[in-house]
């Protein structure tokens, strides 16, 4: 049975969509089947694994609104072992029409009961803020992932995320663990990084993944030619960093 | 009478607070008064103008709940003319808190209209999202700014935020404007950049500040000093870009 991962944290731009599009990818390429969901309504994983999101029929908006399956929905990806649960911006209404609908927090984590035993893992891709669509992701999760980027900024938002997971745990979802923290766009060339990393490390000890994400334009580039690091640039820096995470994810995984 | 400019995207990570923060200090050093409203519950902003949250006695949540008045709870910061209306963590609860109050959206602009005429301008530094406080911002706002990151990823939520923008204009706020578009983290040194700038400045043409800032550690390290770039390393390109930005900002309001 699959392990459903929630990619989380509501500071935006620290690597989220970055590390659920590769990270998939390198999986897949360890022969791991895994199913990408897209909940950020601006849909850049479906963008970075090269959706082109004109031709979608259903989307996860009509999976959570019960208008469609997930094993419907879902796509394959230019990425071996790696499909995926697209978005559109459409996902936005989703908050609105489901504000007053039964299980509203449950929408997703029913959904995916019919697709998830024929994945390794299931990884799904937050937005950055802490309202429905990540509400359902938590309680759909057995575990989040947090990424968190190397700048100063970043280290003021993790107590919120935090209180968040706590209450859904309490609330909705008993079993919901931290499965890592990742340290991401680290940059050896500056002073700031080395510090952000250590008062992470300092902050969540054992939790925090021996892999780091260096900062790495290669990454950056990637998504504009809708392929995950893996295709787009095998030999760079990134490709080689999220193959380490990738690595030690399975690691990890085998040693529960 | 201060105009008062939200500074929104709900892409994260594009550079929202660093242009609040940065923008206001250099308009300070042009003998401008300006209030910095931090409607953020990771309150960035608070942090970056060297604010100690642990000693605040009132902050934006109390304003918007009526329990205190923005102008008993401004502060004036270490930047020259910048005052600032602070945040903490607490400001999440008011999303949940104002759900059936009436007026919700109108509580920022109800409580600025205390003190605006005290400043040249108001800038709101929003979240990466379209909730209830970004909502609260638009609807208080005469322009908004709109910061987009030259990475491929951030060219894919404008459209939803346009969307937002002329709905608000529509329901709310006849006239709410976009007084510009800056291109922000701009690199030199990749095609990846020259690219979406030049797709962003086929969208939105005019409306695309002729200032760019570039990428530069200079201002990711500013923060963690609780200093604008102005003050940290005022012959960093990071100083001169925003400098360079609030003149055109200066420029632009006179042509009006
Ligand atoms: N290690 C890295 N090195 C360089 N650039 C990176 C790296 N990781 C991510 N990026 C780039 O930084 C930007 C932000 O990353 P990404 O979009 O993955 O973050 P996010 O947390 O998903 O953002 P949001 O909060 O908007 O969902 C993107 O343009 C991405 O391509
Ligand atoms: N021009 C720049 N060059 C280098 N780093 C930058 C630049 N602008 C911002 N940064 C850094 O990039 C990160 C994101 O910027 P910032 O936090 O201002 O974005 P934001 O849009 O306010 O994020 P959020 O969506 O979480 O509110 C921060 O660590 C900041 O210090
Ligand atoms: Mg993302
Ligand atoms: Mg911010």
């Amino acid at each position: 049975m699959a392990r459903i991962v929630a990619v989380v944290n509501q500071k935006g731009g620290v690597g989220k969509t970055t590390t659920t599009v590769n990270l998939a990818a390198c999986l897949g390429e360890l022969g791991q089947r895994v199913l990408v969901v897209d909940s950020d309504p601006q849909s850049n994983a479906t963008t970075g694994l090269g959706i082109d999101k004109r031709k979608l029929r259903a989307t996860l908006y009509e999976v959570l609104l019960d208008q469609a399956a997930a094993s419907e929905t879902r796509l394959t990806t230019a990425s071996n072992g790696v499909d995926i649960l697209p978005a559109t911006v459409e996902l936005t209404g989703a908050d609105l029409e489901l504000v007053d609908a039964p299980r509203r927090e449950y929408r997703l984590r029913d959904a995916l009961r019919t697709v998830r035993d024929e994945y390794d893992l299931v990884l799904i891709d937050c937005p950055p803020s802490l309202g429905l669509l990540t509400l359902n992701a938590l309680v759909a999760a057995d575990g989040v992932l947090i990424p968190i980027q190397c700048e100063f900024y970043a280290l003021e938002g993790y107590s919120q995320l935090l209180k968040t997971v706590l209450r859904v745990r309490a609330s909705f979802n008993h079993s919901l663990a931290i499965d890592g923290v990742l340290l991401t766009m680290y940059d050896g060339r500056t002073a700031n990084s080395a510090q952000v990393a250590s008062e992470v490390r300092r902050y969540f000890a054992h939790l925090v993944f021996d892999t780091v994400i260096a900062r790495n334009v290669r990454l950056a580039e990637a998504p504009s030619h809708g392929q995950a690091i893996s295709t787009y640039d095998s030999n760079s820096k990134g490709a080689l960093n999220y193959r380490q995470l990738a690595e030690e994810v399975v690691r990890r995984a085998g040693e529960e």
